[in-house]
């Protein structure tokens, strides 16, 4: 996955 | 969103509660590190920018907002309102020990070398060692109050519990995220020494002393 960002995580 | 994320983001929303009342109750921060506090808001700053630029869902902004929040009213709380009563002579970690590695890293190791990707390994770095200020006051002075104590085991439970979450993800998802995972782990390690004592000592009605 070269997605990284965003994250939903907090 | 699975089970440990969300009791993840409970168990931190409710550490900062329970600080947040212990102070506002007690019209004190005795035994607060200031320093811990401001890297919180510090972490929270640089790791929520993407509330400007991304939309997840009601639940993600209102929770990035809230724990904001939480933390400048904190901040505000114990260097300004109750700054009389803030031990700033215990609170004696040095920042730059924290700032400057955290920050070095963060440029030498993220996924790609962007602002906002720069700033979100920041704020998960310094997230892992935010707490070391706040522990090494307790070990200064030796002694904690129960409150405070609450307040770092569900810091700690909610760092634990975000493990469960990543470690979830890879199992379902097969997605993880190394940066995260390898800070999360090093943040729960901080807690270990802390969990043993809040368990042997706290859960059964004494105060968190040490020898």
């Amino acid at each position: 996955h070269a997605l990284h960002l965003p994250h939903d995580e907090l | 969103m699975n089970i440990f994320r969300i009791l993840g983001d409970v168990s931190h929303l409710l550490a900062m509660i329970i600080l947040l009342v212990k102070i506002w109750r007690s019209k004190s921060c005795a035994g607060i590190s200031g320093k811990s506090q401001v890297l919180f808001a510090i972490v929270f700053t640089s790791r929520y920018l993407d509330l400007f630029t991304n939309f997840f869902s009601i639940y993600n902004t209102v929770m990035k907002f809230v724990f904001l929040m939480c933390a400048y009213i904190t901040v505000y709380l114990i260097y300004g309102k109750f700054r009389k009563t803030f031990d700033n002579e215990n609170d004696s970690f040095r920042l730059e020990f924290l700032l400057i590695p955290v920050t070095g890293l963060s440029f030498l190791e993220n996924q790609s070398f962007t602002p906002l990707e720069i700033l979100w390994t920041f704020s998960i770095y310094l997230e892992s060692v935010a707490i070391l200020p706040q522990l090494f006051m307790i070990s200064k002075t030796g002694e904690a109050e129960t409150i405070t104590t609450h307040y770092l085991f569900f810091l700690g439970l909610y760092h634990a519990l975000y493990l469960a979450n990543w470690i979830w993800r890879y199992q379902t998802e097969n997605y993880y995220d190394q940066i995260a995972v390898v800070s999360g782990v090093v943040q729960t390690i901080f807690y270990c020494d802390f969990f043993y004592l809040y368990v042997t000592k706290v859960l059964k009605g004494k105060k968190l002393s040490l020898p």
